[in-house]
């Protein structure tokens, strides 16, 4: 089923929240591997949270990613 | 800390403001920036030095989208600002998004706190998953003095203690839910889920959620006092009340309901009352119950008014359970006292403790 435009923006708004903080690499990767990524770098962040740990974009999570905040990546390796 | 545990060599740090915010007086971006490193020195042995020319250790600049570190910015709101940690070059220097409003007050967003914050990082500390420390990535507004034990604990295994100052006052460490000796300032329920409060915290339990929530109390309402002392939910009314000393606010929901705060004496609490210390409604009388050191009022939610005959004693109208409570909580019959690090479940009918158990069972623990 498509997914409505406002769970697209949700998307996008994780994609660019994970890829600056918690290192997900950007590009094409194909469909399948991106999900898997993501799911990855979602648990990752809500560790850090301390929210629950689901792989998914919940309401709580987006919350928290909507949230005013430092630029400083929670994860990067700094060289 | 920053992987290597990245840090200045010396204690002697020098700083450059390279540009000013239009948002604020200069002289105020100066207090701001000045008064933030005084928080990281006050507690270490590091000494902080403005240079007006030349290379800084620390610059310090305001820029909005790409301001030439190839690290962007992104408009209003969302990323506030940025900091390097300890190194040659680009290393400790200190980007503040132009895009955002930059006050000295509560309004978004204080430049003092957020400097702090970023200084932390140019000082080699990493982001800290403590939601009370100064180093949690979230900005939230707080007055005082704005370092935690964590943050605290960080700088000075990086640098040492500051051997010319006193203690500090730092903001308590997030309460741990499994704490033996842990107690609540506040339970209510709220639409179905649970809510308790302690000391700038509280905790979220919600039946689809398997582990329970922490928040700061400014984070979800900022109006709220960091200290909670009692609250309880009309679930008739679809309302929350909260008691903080002698005011009281009202929640619909998550969202405060206008008219509030209002003093706990509107209730019919005589003037000498100055702060309840637990309340609980009881959804079959319509009664919400409220205790104050030892003794406890009935207030009448149908008539907004309070019963007569009361006060009463609490040692003597609940028996075996002490004479003082933290916060009491009702569930199907049941009234549930939290005394210390102690939770005594009550039955309503047969006027008798049925259990008594840790007060953080109620967290899972």
């Amino acid at each position: 089923k498509p997914i409505s435009s406002e769970e697209k923006d949700d998307v996008l708004l994780a994609e660019r929240y994970l890829r600056r903080y918690y290192g997900m690499p950007a590009g094409l990767q194909g469909e399948r591997k991106t999900s898997d990524v993501m799911s990855k770098k979602i648990r990752e962040m809500q560790e850090f949270f301390k929210l629950e740990v689901t792989g998914k974009l919940d309401d709580d999570t987006l919350e928290i990613m909507e949230m005013a905040r430092c630029g400083v990546p929670d994860v990067a390796e700094y060289n | 800390h920053f992987p290597r545990d990245l840090k200045w060599k010396t204690t002697d740090v020098t700083f450059r403001i390279l540009n000013y915010t239009p948002d604020l007086k200069k002289a105020d971006v100066d207090r701001a920036v000045r008064n933030a490193f005084n928080v990281w020195s006050r507690v270490t042995p590091l000494k902080f030095k403005k240079l007006y020319e030349g290379n800084a250790d620390i610059m310090i600049s305001f820029g909005a989208r790409e301001h030439g570190d190839f690290n962007p910015f992104d408009g209003p709101e969302g990323l506030l600002a940025h900091a390097y940690p300890p190194g040659n070059g680009i290393g400790g220097d200190t980007h503040f998004d132009e895009d955002e409003t930059w006050t000295k007050d509560f309004h978004a967003f204080n430049l003092f706190l957020v400097a702090a914050h970023e200084f932390g990082h140019a000082l080699g500390m990493a982001h800290s998953s403590d939601p009370g420390s100064l180093m949690y990535p979230v900005y939230t507004y707080g007055k005082g003095y704005p370092l935690a034990e964590d943050d605290i604990k960080g700088i000075q295994s990086l640098y040492g203690e500051n051997p010319n100052h006193g203690k500090v006052n730092p903001k308590p460490d997030a309460p741990s839910k499994c704490d033996p000796e842990l107690s609540f300032d506040a339970v209510t329920e709220l639409r179905g889920e649970t809510i308790i409060f302690k000391d700038r915290f509280y905790w979220r339990l919600h039946a689809q959620m398997p582990e329970p929530e922490q928040n700061l109390i400014k984070n979800t309402w900022p109006e709220i006092p960091n200290k909670v002392d009692a609250a309880y939910e009309n679930p008739e009314k679809d309302f929350v009340i909260i008691f903080s000393g002698i005011k009281m606010w009202a929640l619909n929901g998550y969202n405060l309901v206008d008219g509030y705060p209002k003093y706990i004496h509107k209730l019919g609490l005589p003037k000498t009352v100055r702060k309840i210390d637990a309340a609980v409604n009881i959804r079959d009388t319509g009664k919400t119950l409220l205790f104050v050191d030892e003794e406890y009022w009935s207030y009448d939610e149908q008539t907004g008014t309070m019963d007569s005959g009361y006060p009463r004693s609490i040692e003597e109208n609940f028996p075996g359970i002490g004479d003082e409570v933290d916060a009491a909580a009702y569930h199907y019959g049941y009234l549930y006292f939290y005394h210390d690090h102690l939770q005594f479940e009550y039955s309503f009918a047969s006027r008798k403790v049925m259990r008594i158990m840790r007060a953080n069972s109620i967290l899972g623990c």
